[in-house]
């Protein structure tokens, strides 16, 4: 006879940490020191805050293969009250908005958290200085698996001498630092290419250290939180947006809850679904709630979605990025304007380099240096749409004067509110068609500009034999 | 300044639901499909019935989009004070336990019904007739998507005319049949293919029915559940086991709590972790329970893992299989001997099928298919083990007489009380080294019959032109 059980999410994501990035004591390293440097660059750039973020991973003297992982930001810090569930409650979290973060599912710091508690047994030790606040926190905590709740270990409350505010997050694990350290210190480095404004300091378990200092001060402006828009609405979102609106009445609501929708917009979908605009939205009956959702979806003659929720890197910062990375001969990167997804916005930028010390291209592509969101991705090529759109199966490079194997890389970063990730891990992006046409269009672009380069080039020696 | 919050597991899966299959339409008519029938699947093969299973997918007359799937079975059925957590619960289930079953985590057919929900607004409707009941039970259940709890819109209990058991499931979703039909089509042939002891019934929009009658009525022994092998040890479970034994001393705890530790091996990991063998488990403090989960990880003379939680499908059915589909002029299967990977048994089986009516493969691998606890796998090949395998770039198919493109084709089964899914959508299995190590050598083995086939055809050949 069958046993019925329910799984708390820790205990799901204990049992299933693979799913999330934790597969091998060397995986698992990478992926402790890159969830905790997303949270410090989130912390920092979403408040306008020039990042100042220092790494160390340091050989735990209790057994070889222990390492302690700690992680330091000047950032906004955390009001303390909700430190312990930060760090001790997977699915918890202040990301769950509409505003392009690098942190999405409220589970990467908890994550690692859970494999130190699991392989070494240690809690995270966290010390937070929140920006504007007189006082600095020390917690010890450790995850409940069962109840999913932290268990503080040790709290302190200090007066704060400075004004100087961020976190510092430390836990120690059980890792492989020969097999992770040449994927933890490229991941280190193109998410330097990536936040040209930041600077970042690695220090390694050899004591050597890698220093990225900031070449501008110069930020983008943080990303704000914008409103749903209609073409990604649901049944259960219209269902939760009416139990908790304040309108009085439906075309009201449908102008306050969503962005794009105007007076003239939500008469026409009113009119489309068959329901009074004045009416009270509380007495939709299910089949109205079905036909404005389905007329929502259908109309195509909204604004395109706001992008004040997104951030690019921007032409300069992607050529500058590959131009100091690869020292190539060209380099030219685009930015695409923004489109978007089942409602949610999105921009392309792409970088193509060529030449000079590019290293050699395998056969099947270029050289791919993926961002997500300013993340860089290094796990999973192959199953990422971008992979599929560059590769030279799927991509004709000989038409922009370009034969593989070259010294070629292509650079593709999508920013969005909400990426369309294929795992909780982070590491490869779906082909939704959208953002596949996007990603091909912005590749052909560059490549253009390539093609004029080369042509120019062969011309020019082609004069110089004459 | 940031917002704080929780998600529910249901909330968290409805927002990231395409990391869970649910993508789009097409997909997530596919993923509604398969998640009913494994299921049913596992209601009967891990309960000694003969599956008779029975899909329908109707278009509902409310919008052109929508399908009710309906999906049958003459499985177990299920306790009705648990059928609202099994269908309105995120993470509840009767398959946390160490065996081979086709679920794993206690999501499938909530996402089916979550999907429906948000989709078309209807909910599940369940009619289950437990084995031994007197009374049929019938459940129209919704999901609290913020509490992650069921919401019971009906229920009726019947008093059962006929001793037949079983549970019929129906969802109404929004789909794309003309592009899911084939995937769906093909899942439930390949289905067939590795339960021939099942009669499974599919009747399309179109009204066509396809019928796979069972070819043989012995059943292979359903899996059973056993303890966790000491190499998966981690101090989290450790404690868990502390927390919860019976037994007054260290080593009888070790003996009861695990498979394959005996008297001796006992003594040895205690001796090894420098702690007394008749200690209290409930005394030991965290550098004893760190050194005791070290030395059982690093132990290898454990006895294998038992296999007596796994099912293969055998020689004679992969043959049977590839045979009735294929039609090739060979077809030859290995079953191999069981192995393990972090305390996990798992035995892989390979098919190797030539010539006659086999497809034309393409030029960079062999036409696959792959089984995972039974389950055919259709998406995402290219970034599974198996493919990993045997593609044209990783397999040296020349050394066995086959130059591709061929008509060739190969079947891959992975069976095991924990397959390394990549994701919870299930569609690839991840490249852990000792399974990738042991399908190699399954693919190696069949292919070296394949070989000694076809060099005896090439000299019948030539003899015969003498
Ligand atoms: N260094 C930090 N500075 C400020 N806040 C932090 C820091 N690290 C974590 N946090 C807070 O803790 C929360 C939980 O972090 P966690 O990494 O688990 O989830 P997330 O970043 O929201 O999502 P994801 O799982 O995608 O990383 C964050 O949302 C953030 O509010
Ligand atoms: N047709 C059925 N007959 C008997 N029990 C069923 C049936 N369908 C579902 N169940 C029960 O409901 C539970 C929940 O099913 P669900 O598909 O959500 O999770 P699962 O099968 O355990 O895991 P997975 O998410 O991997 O599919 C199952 O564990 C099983 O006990
Ligand atoms: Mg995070
Ligand atoms: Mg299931």
């Amino acid at each position: 006879i069958e046993k019925f059980r329910s799984l708390s999410p820790a205990e799901f994501f204990y049992r299933n940490r693979e799913i999330a990035g934790f597969s091998n004591p060397s995986r698992a390293l990478y992926q402790t020191v890159r969830e905790l440097v997303e949270n410090s660059l989130d912390a920092c750039d979403n408040h306008g805050i020039l990042p100042t973020v220092r790494i160390t991973v340091f050989p735990e003297n209790t057994k070889e293969n222990h390492y302690r992982v700690t992680v330091s930001d000047n950032g906004i810090g955390i009001p303390p009250r909700y430190v312990p569930q930060a760090f001790g409650k997977v699915l918890f979290g202040s990301k769950y908005k509409l505003r392009q973060t690098r942190g999405t599912f409220g589970l990467g710091a908890k994550m690692a958290i859970l494999y130190g508690q699991i392989t070494t047994g240690k809690p995270v030790e966290v010390r937070t200085s929140p920006k504007g606040s007189q006082y600095s926190y020390f917690f010890k905590i450790m995850i409940d698996i069962e109840k999913n709740e932290p268990i503080v270990m040790e709290r302190r409350i200090m007066k704060r001498k400075s004004k100087r505010h961020g976190t510092t997050v430390s836990v120690v694990v059980e890792g492989d630092w020969s097999r992770a350290r040449s994927r933890i210190l490229e991941y280190i480095k193109r998410t330097a290419m990536g936040v040209p404004y930041a600077t970042i300091t690695i220090i390694t378990p050899e004591k050597e250290a890698y220093k990225y200092s900031r070449v501008i001060r110069k930020m983008p402006p943080p990303p704000r939180e914008v409103k749903p828009h209609p073409r990604g609405v649901d049944i259960e979102m219209l269902k939760a947006i009416i139990a908790s609106t304040k309108s009085s009445t439906l075309k009201d609501m449908l102008k306050n809850a969503f962005q794009s929708i105007g007076k003239k917009s939500a008469e026409i979908l009113l009119e489309e679904a068959g329901i009074d605009p004045n009416k009270d939205p509380r007495k939709l009956t299910l089949d109205e709630i079905t036909a404005l959702v389905s007329s929502m979806r259908k109309y195509n003659k909204y604004r395109p979605p706001r992008t004040d929720a997104l951030s690019p890197l921007g032409k300069d910062i992607i050529e500058a990025g590959l131009k100091g990375v690869l020292k190539p001969e060209f380099a030219y990167a685009v930015t695409r304007k923004p489109s978007s997804y089942s409602g949610h916005p999105f921009i392309v930028e792409v970088g193509v380099a060529y030449g000079g010390e590019v290293p050699l291209s395998p056969d099947k592509g270029p050289i791919l240096y993926r961002f997500a969101n300013k993340i860089p991705l290094l796990y999973d090529e192959g199953s990422d749409v971008c992979w599929k759109v560059v590769s030279d199966a799927n991509f004709n490079w000989r038409q922009y004067n370009v034969k593989l194997p070259d010294r070629i890389a292509v650079l593709v970063h999508i920013c969005s509110t909400k990426i369309p990730y294929k795992g909780v891990g982070k590491e490869s992006i779906a082909d939704v068609p959208e953002i596949e046409r996007e990603v091909r269009n912005a590749v052909k672009e560059a490549a253009r500009h390539l093609r004029l380069y080369l042509s120019k080039k062969i011309r020019a020696e082609e004069e110089k034999r004459k």
